[in-house]
């Protein structure tokens, strides 16, 4: 595993920070941002995936009322693909809207998805080398969140009650140094350096760190372990013409 | 008495002030007093929440006001949290094992 790693270094793999607004969609925005950038580091084609789609044509199709990520990539695997953000352009409010998946050009497809190992080590070993996937975690310290890296504890952070997906990008360590910070007007003595997630959220790029926030590796800070998602992303695959007789 | 009077006499006035820059800040405005001072309190509590974050995260977090500080957790949760709490993954997500990781 390397000592650091930042998707967003990489150009053109990591799409902008999007806004859900009032549209309880980060279930989508997480699982679409995971499929395009791996269809961009694989097939090193730009493409932007329609949130919209997922939204619209997800099982319930009531997407705005939140989901999980493993929704947005059964609907991708029912759909046999994904279209274009710019012809199914997200909406951003809270109705129902008809599912319209056959009437646009697919741009991107899965082949599957998987679970990953809960392990942190792991989970930066396969970002390394395949590239950003989804988690869900305890948004609840977010709600206060400026910048910096949130290290919790179970009892500030309920590992448990996961209930906010986002992308994860890459993982680095705090530089030694960089130990004191003014926050509410009275500075404070920083603690040591720490390794840290650098995750994607979808609340816009005025929130947190230009729209991304980092918590604390290694003590699956708020619960970053529990689901970690990501897509197989591959063309779809014709399938074997056979001559056998019925 | 007195002297909590004094004491306390500028701190409204401060908090409504910070508060107006939030409101301008993030574009909020409230459509009568009673919303407007529910508000103000919930804004207040939110400095609070986020001075005792601050005091207790063991990183180096910044914790303050943020577009959801007029919010209440309960709202904040309901707006953007999840509502079905995730009881069980799907059958057909498999786990990928560690010691498949050398292969790459």
């Amino acid at each position: 595993v390397p000592r650091t790693c930042d998707w967003r270094k990489a150009k053109n793999i990591i799409s902008s920070v999007k806004n859900q607004g009032s549209c309880k969609c980060c279930w989508a925005m997480a699982a679409a941002d995971n499929i395009q950038a791996l269809w961009r580091i694989k097939h090193q084609q730009f493409v932007d995936v329609s949130v919209q789609e997922l939204l619209d044509c997800e099982r319930c199709g009531n997407g705005c009322n939140g989901g999980f990520v493993w929704d947005a990539y059964l609907t991708v695997l029912n759909n046999s693909g994904l279209a274009s953000e710019k012809d199914y352009p997200f909406q951003g409010d809270r109705k129902p809207h008809r599912c319209l998946a056959k009437k646009y050009k697919k741009v991107a497809w899965i082949q599957d998805f998987t679970m990953l190992s809960n392990n942190e080590q792991a989970i930066a070993h396969y970002l390394a080398v395949h590239g950003p996937i989804t988690v869900t975690i305890n948004m609840k310290l977010l709600q206060h969140y400026q910048k910096g890296v949130i290290k919790a504890t179970p009892s500030s952070c309920d590992p448990r009650q996961v209930d906010h997906s986002v992308l994860l990008v890459g993982f680095g360590k705090e530089k030694e140094g960089m130990q004191t910070g003014t926050v509410l007007s009275h500075s404070r003595k920083r603690r040591h350096s720490s390794p840290y997630w650098i995750l994607k959220n979808s609340w816009g790029a005025h929130w947190g760190e230009k729209g991304y926030f980092r918590l604390y590796r290694g003590n699956n800070t708020c619960g970053v372990t529990k689901y970690p998602f990501t897509a197989q992303v591959d063309s779809p695959v014709k399938k074997a013409r056979t001559s056998c007789p019925p | 008495d007195s002297l909590l009077t004094k004491d306390a006499g500028p701190r409204p006035l401060e908090l409504k002030e910070v508060f107006k820059l939030f409101q301008i800040r993030f574009n909020r405005s409230y459509w009568n007093p009673a919303e407007y001072t529910r508000r103000l309190s919930i804004f207040a509590h939110n400095l609070a929440q986020a001075q005792r974050l601050q005091q207790e995260d063991l990183g180096t977090a910044e914790f303050g006001e943020t577009p959801f500080s007029d919010l209440t957790e309960e709202e904040f949760g309901q707006l953007y949290g999840q509502e079905r709490s995730p009881e069980r993954t799907p059958n057909m997500t498999k786990k990928v094992e560690s010691n498949t990781w050398g292969e790459s």
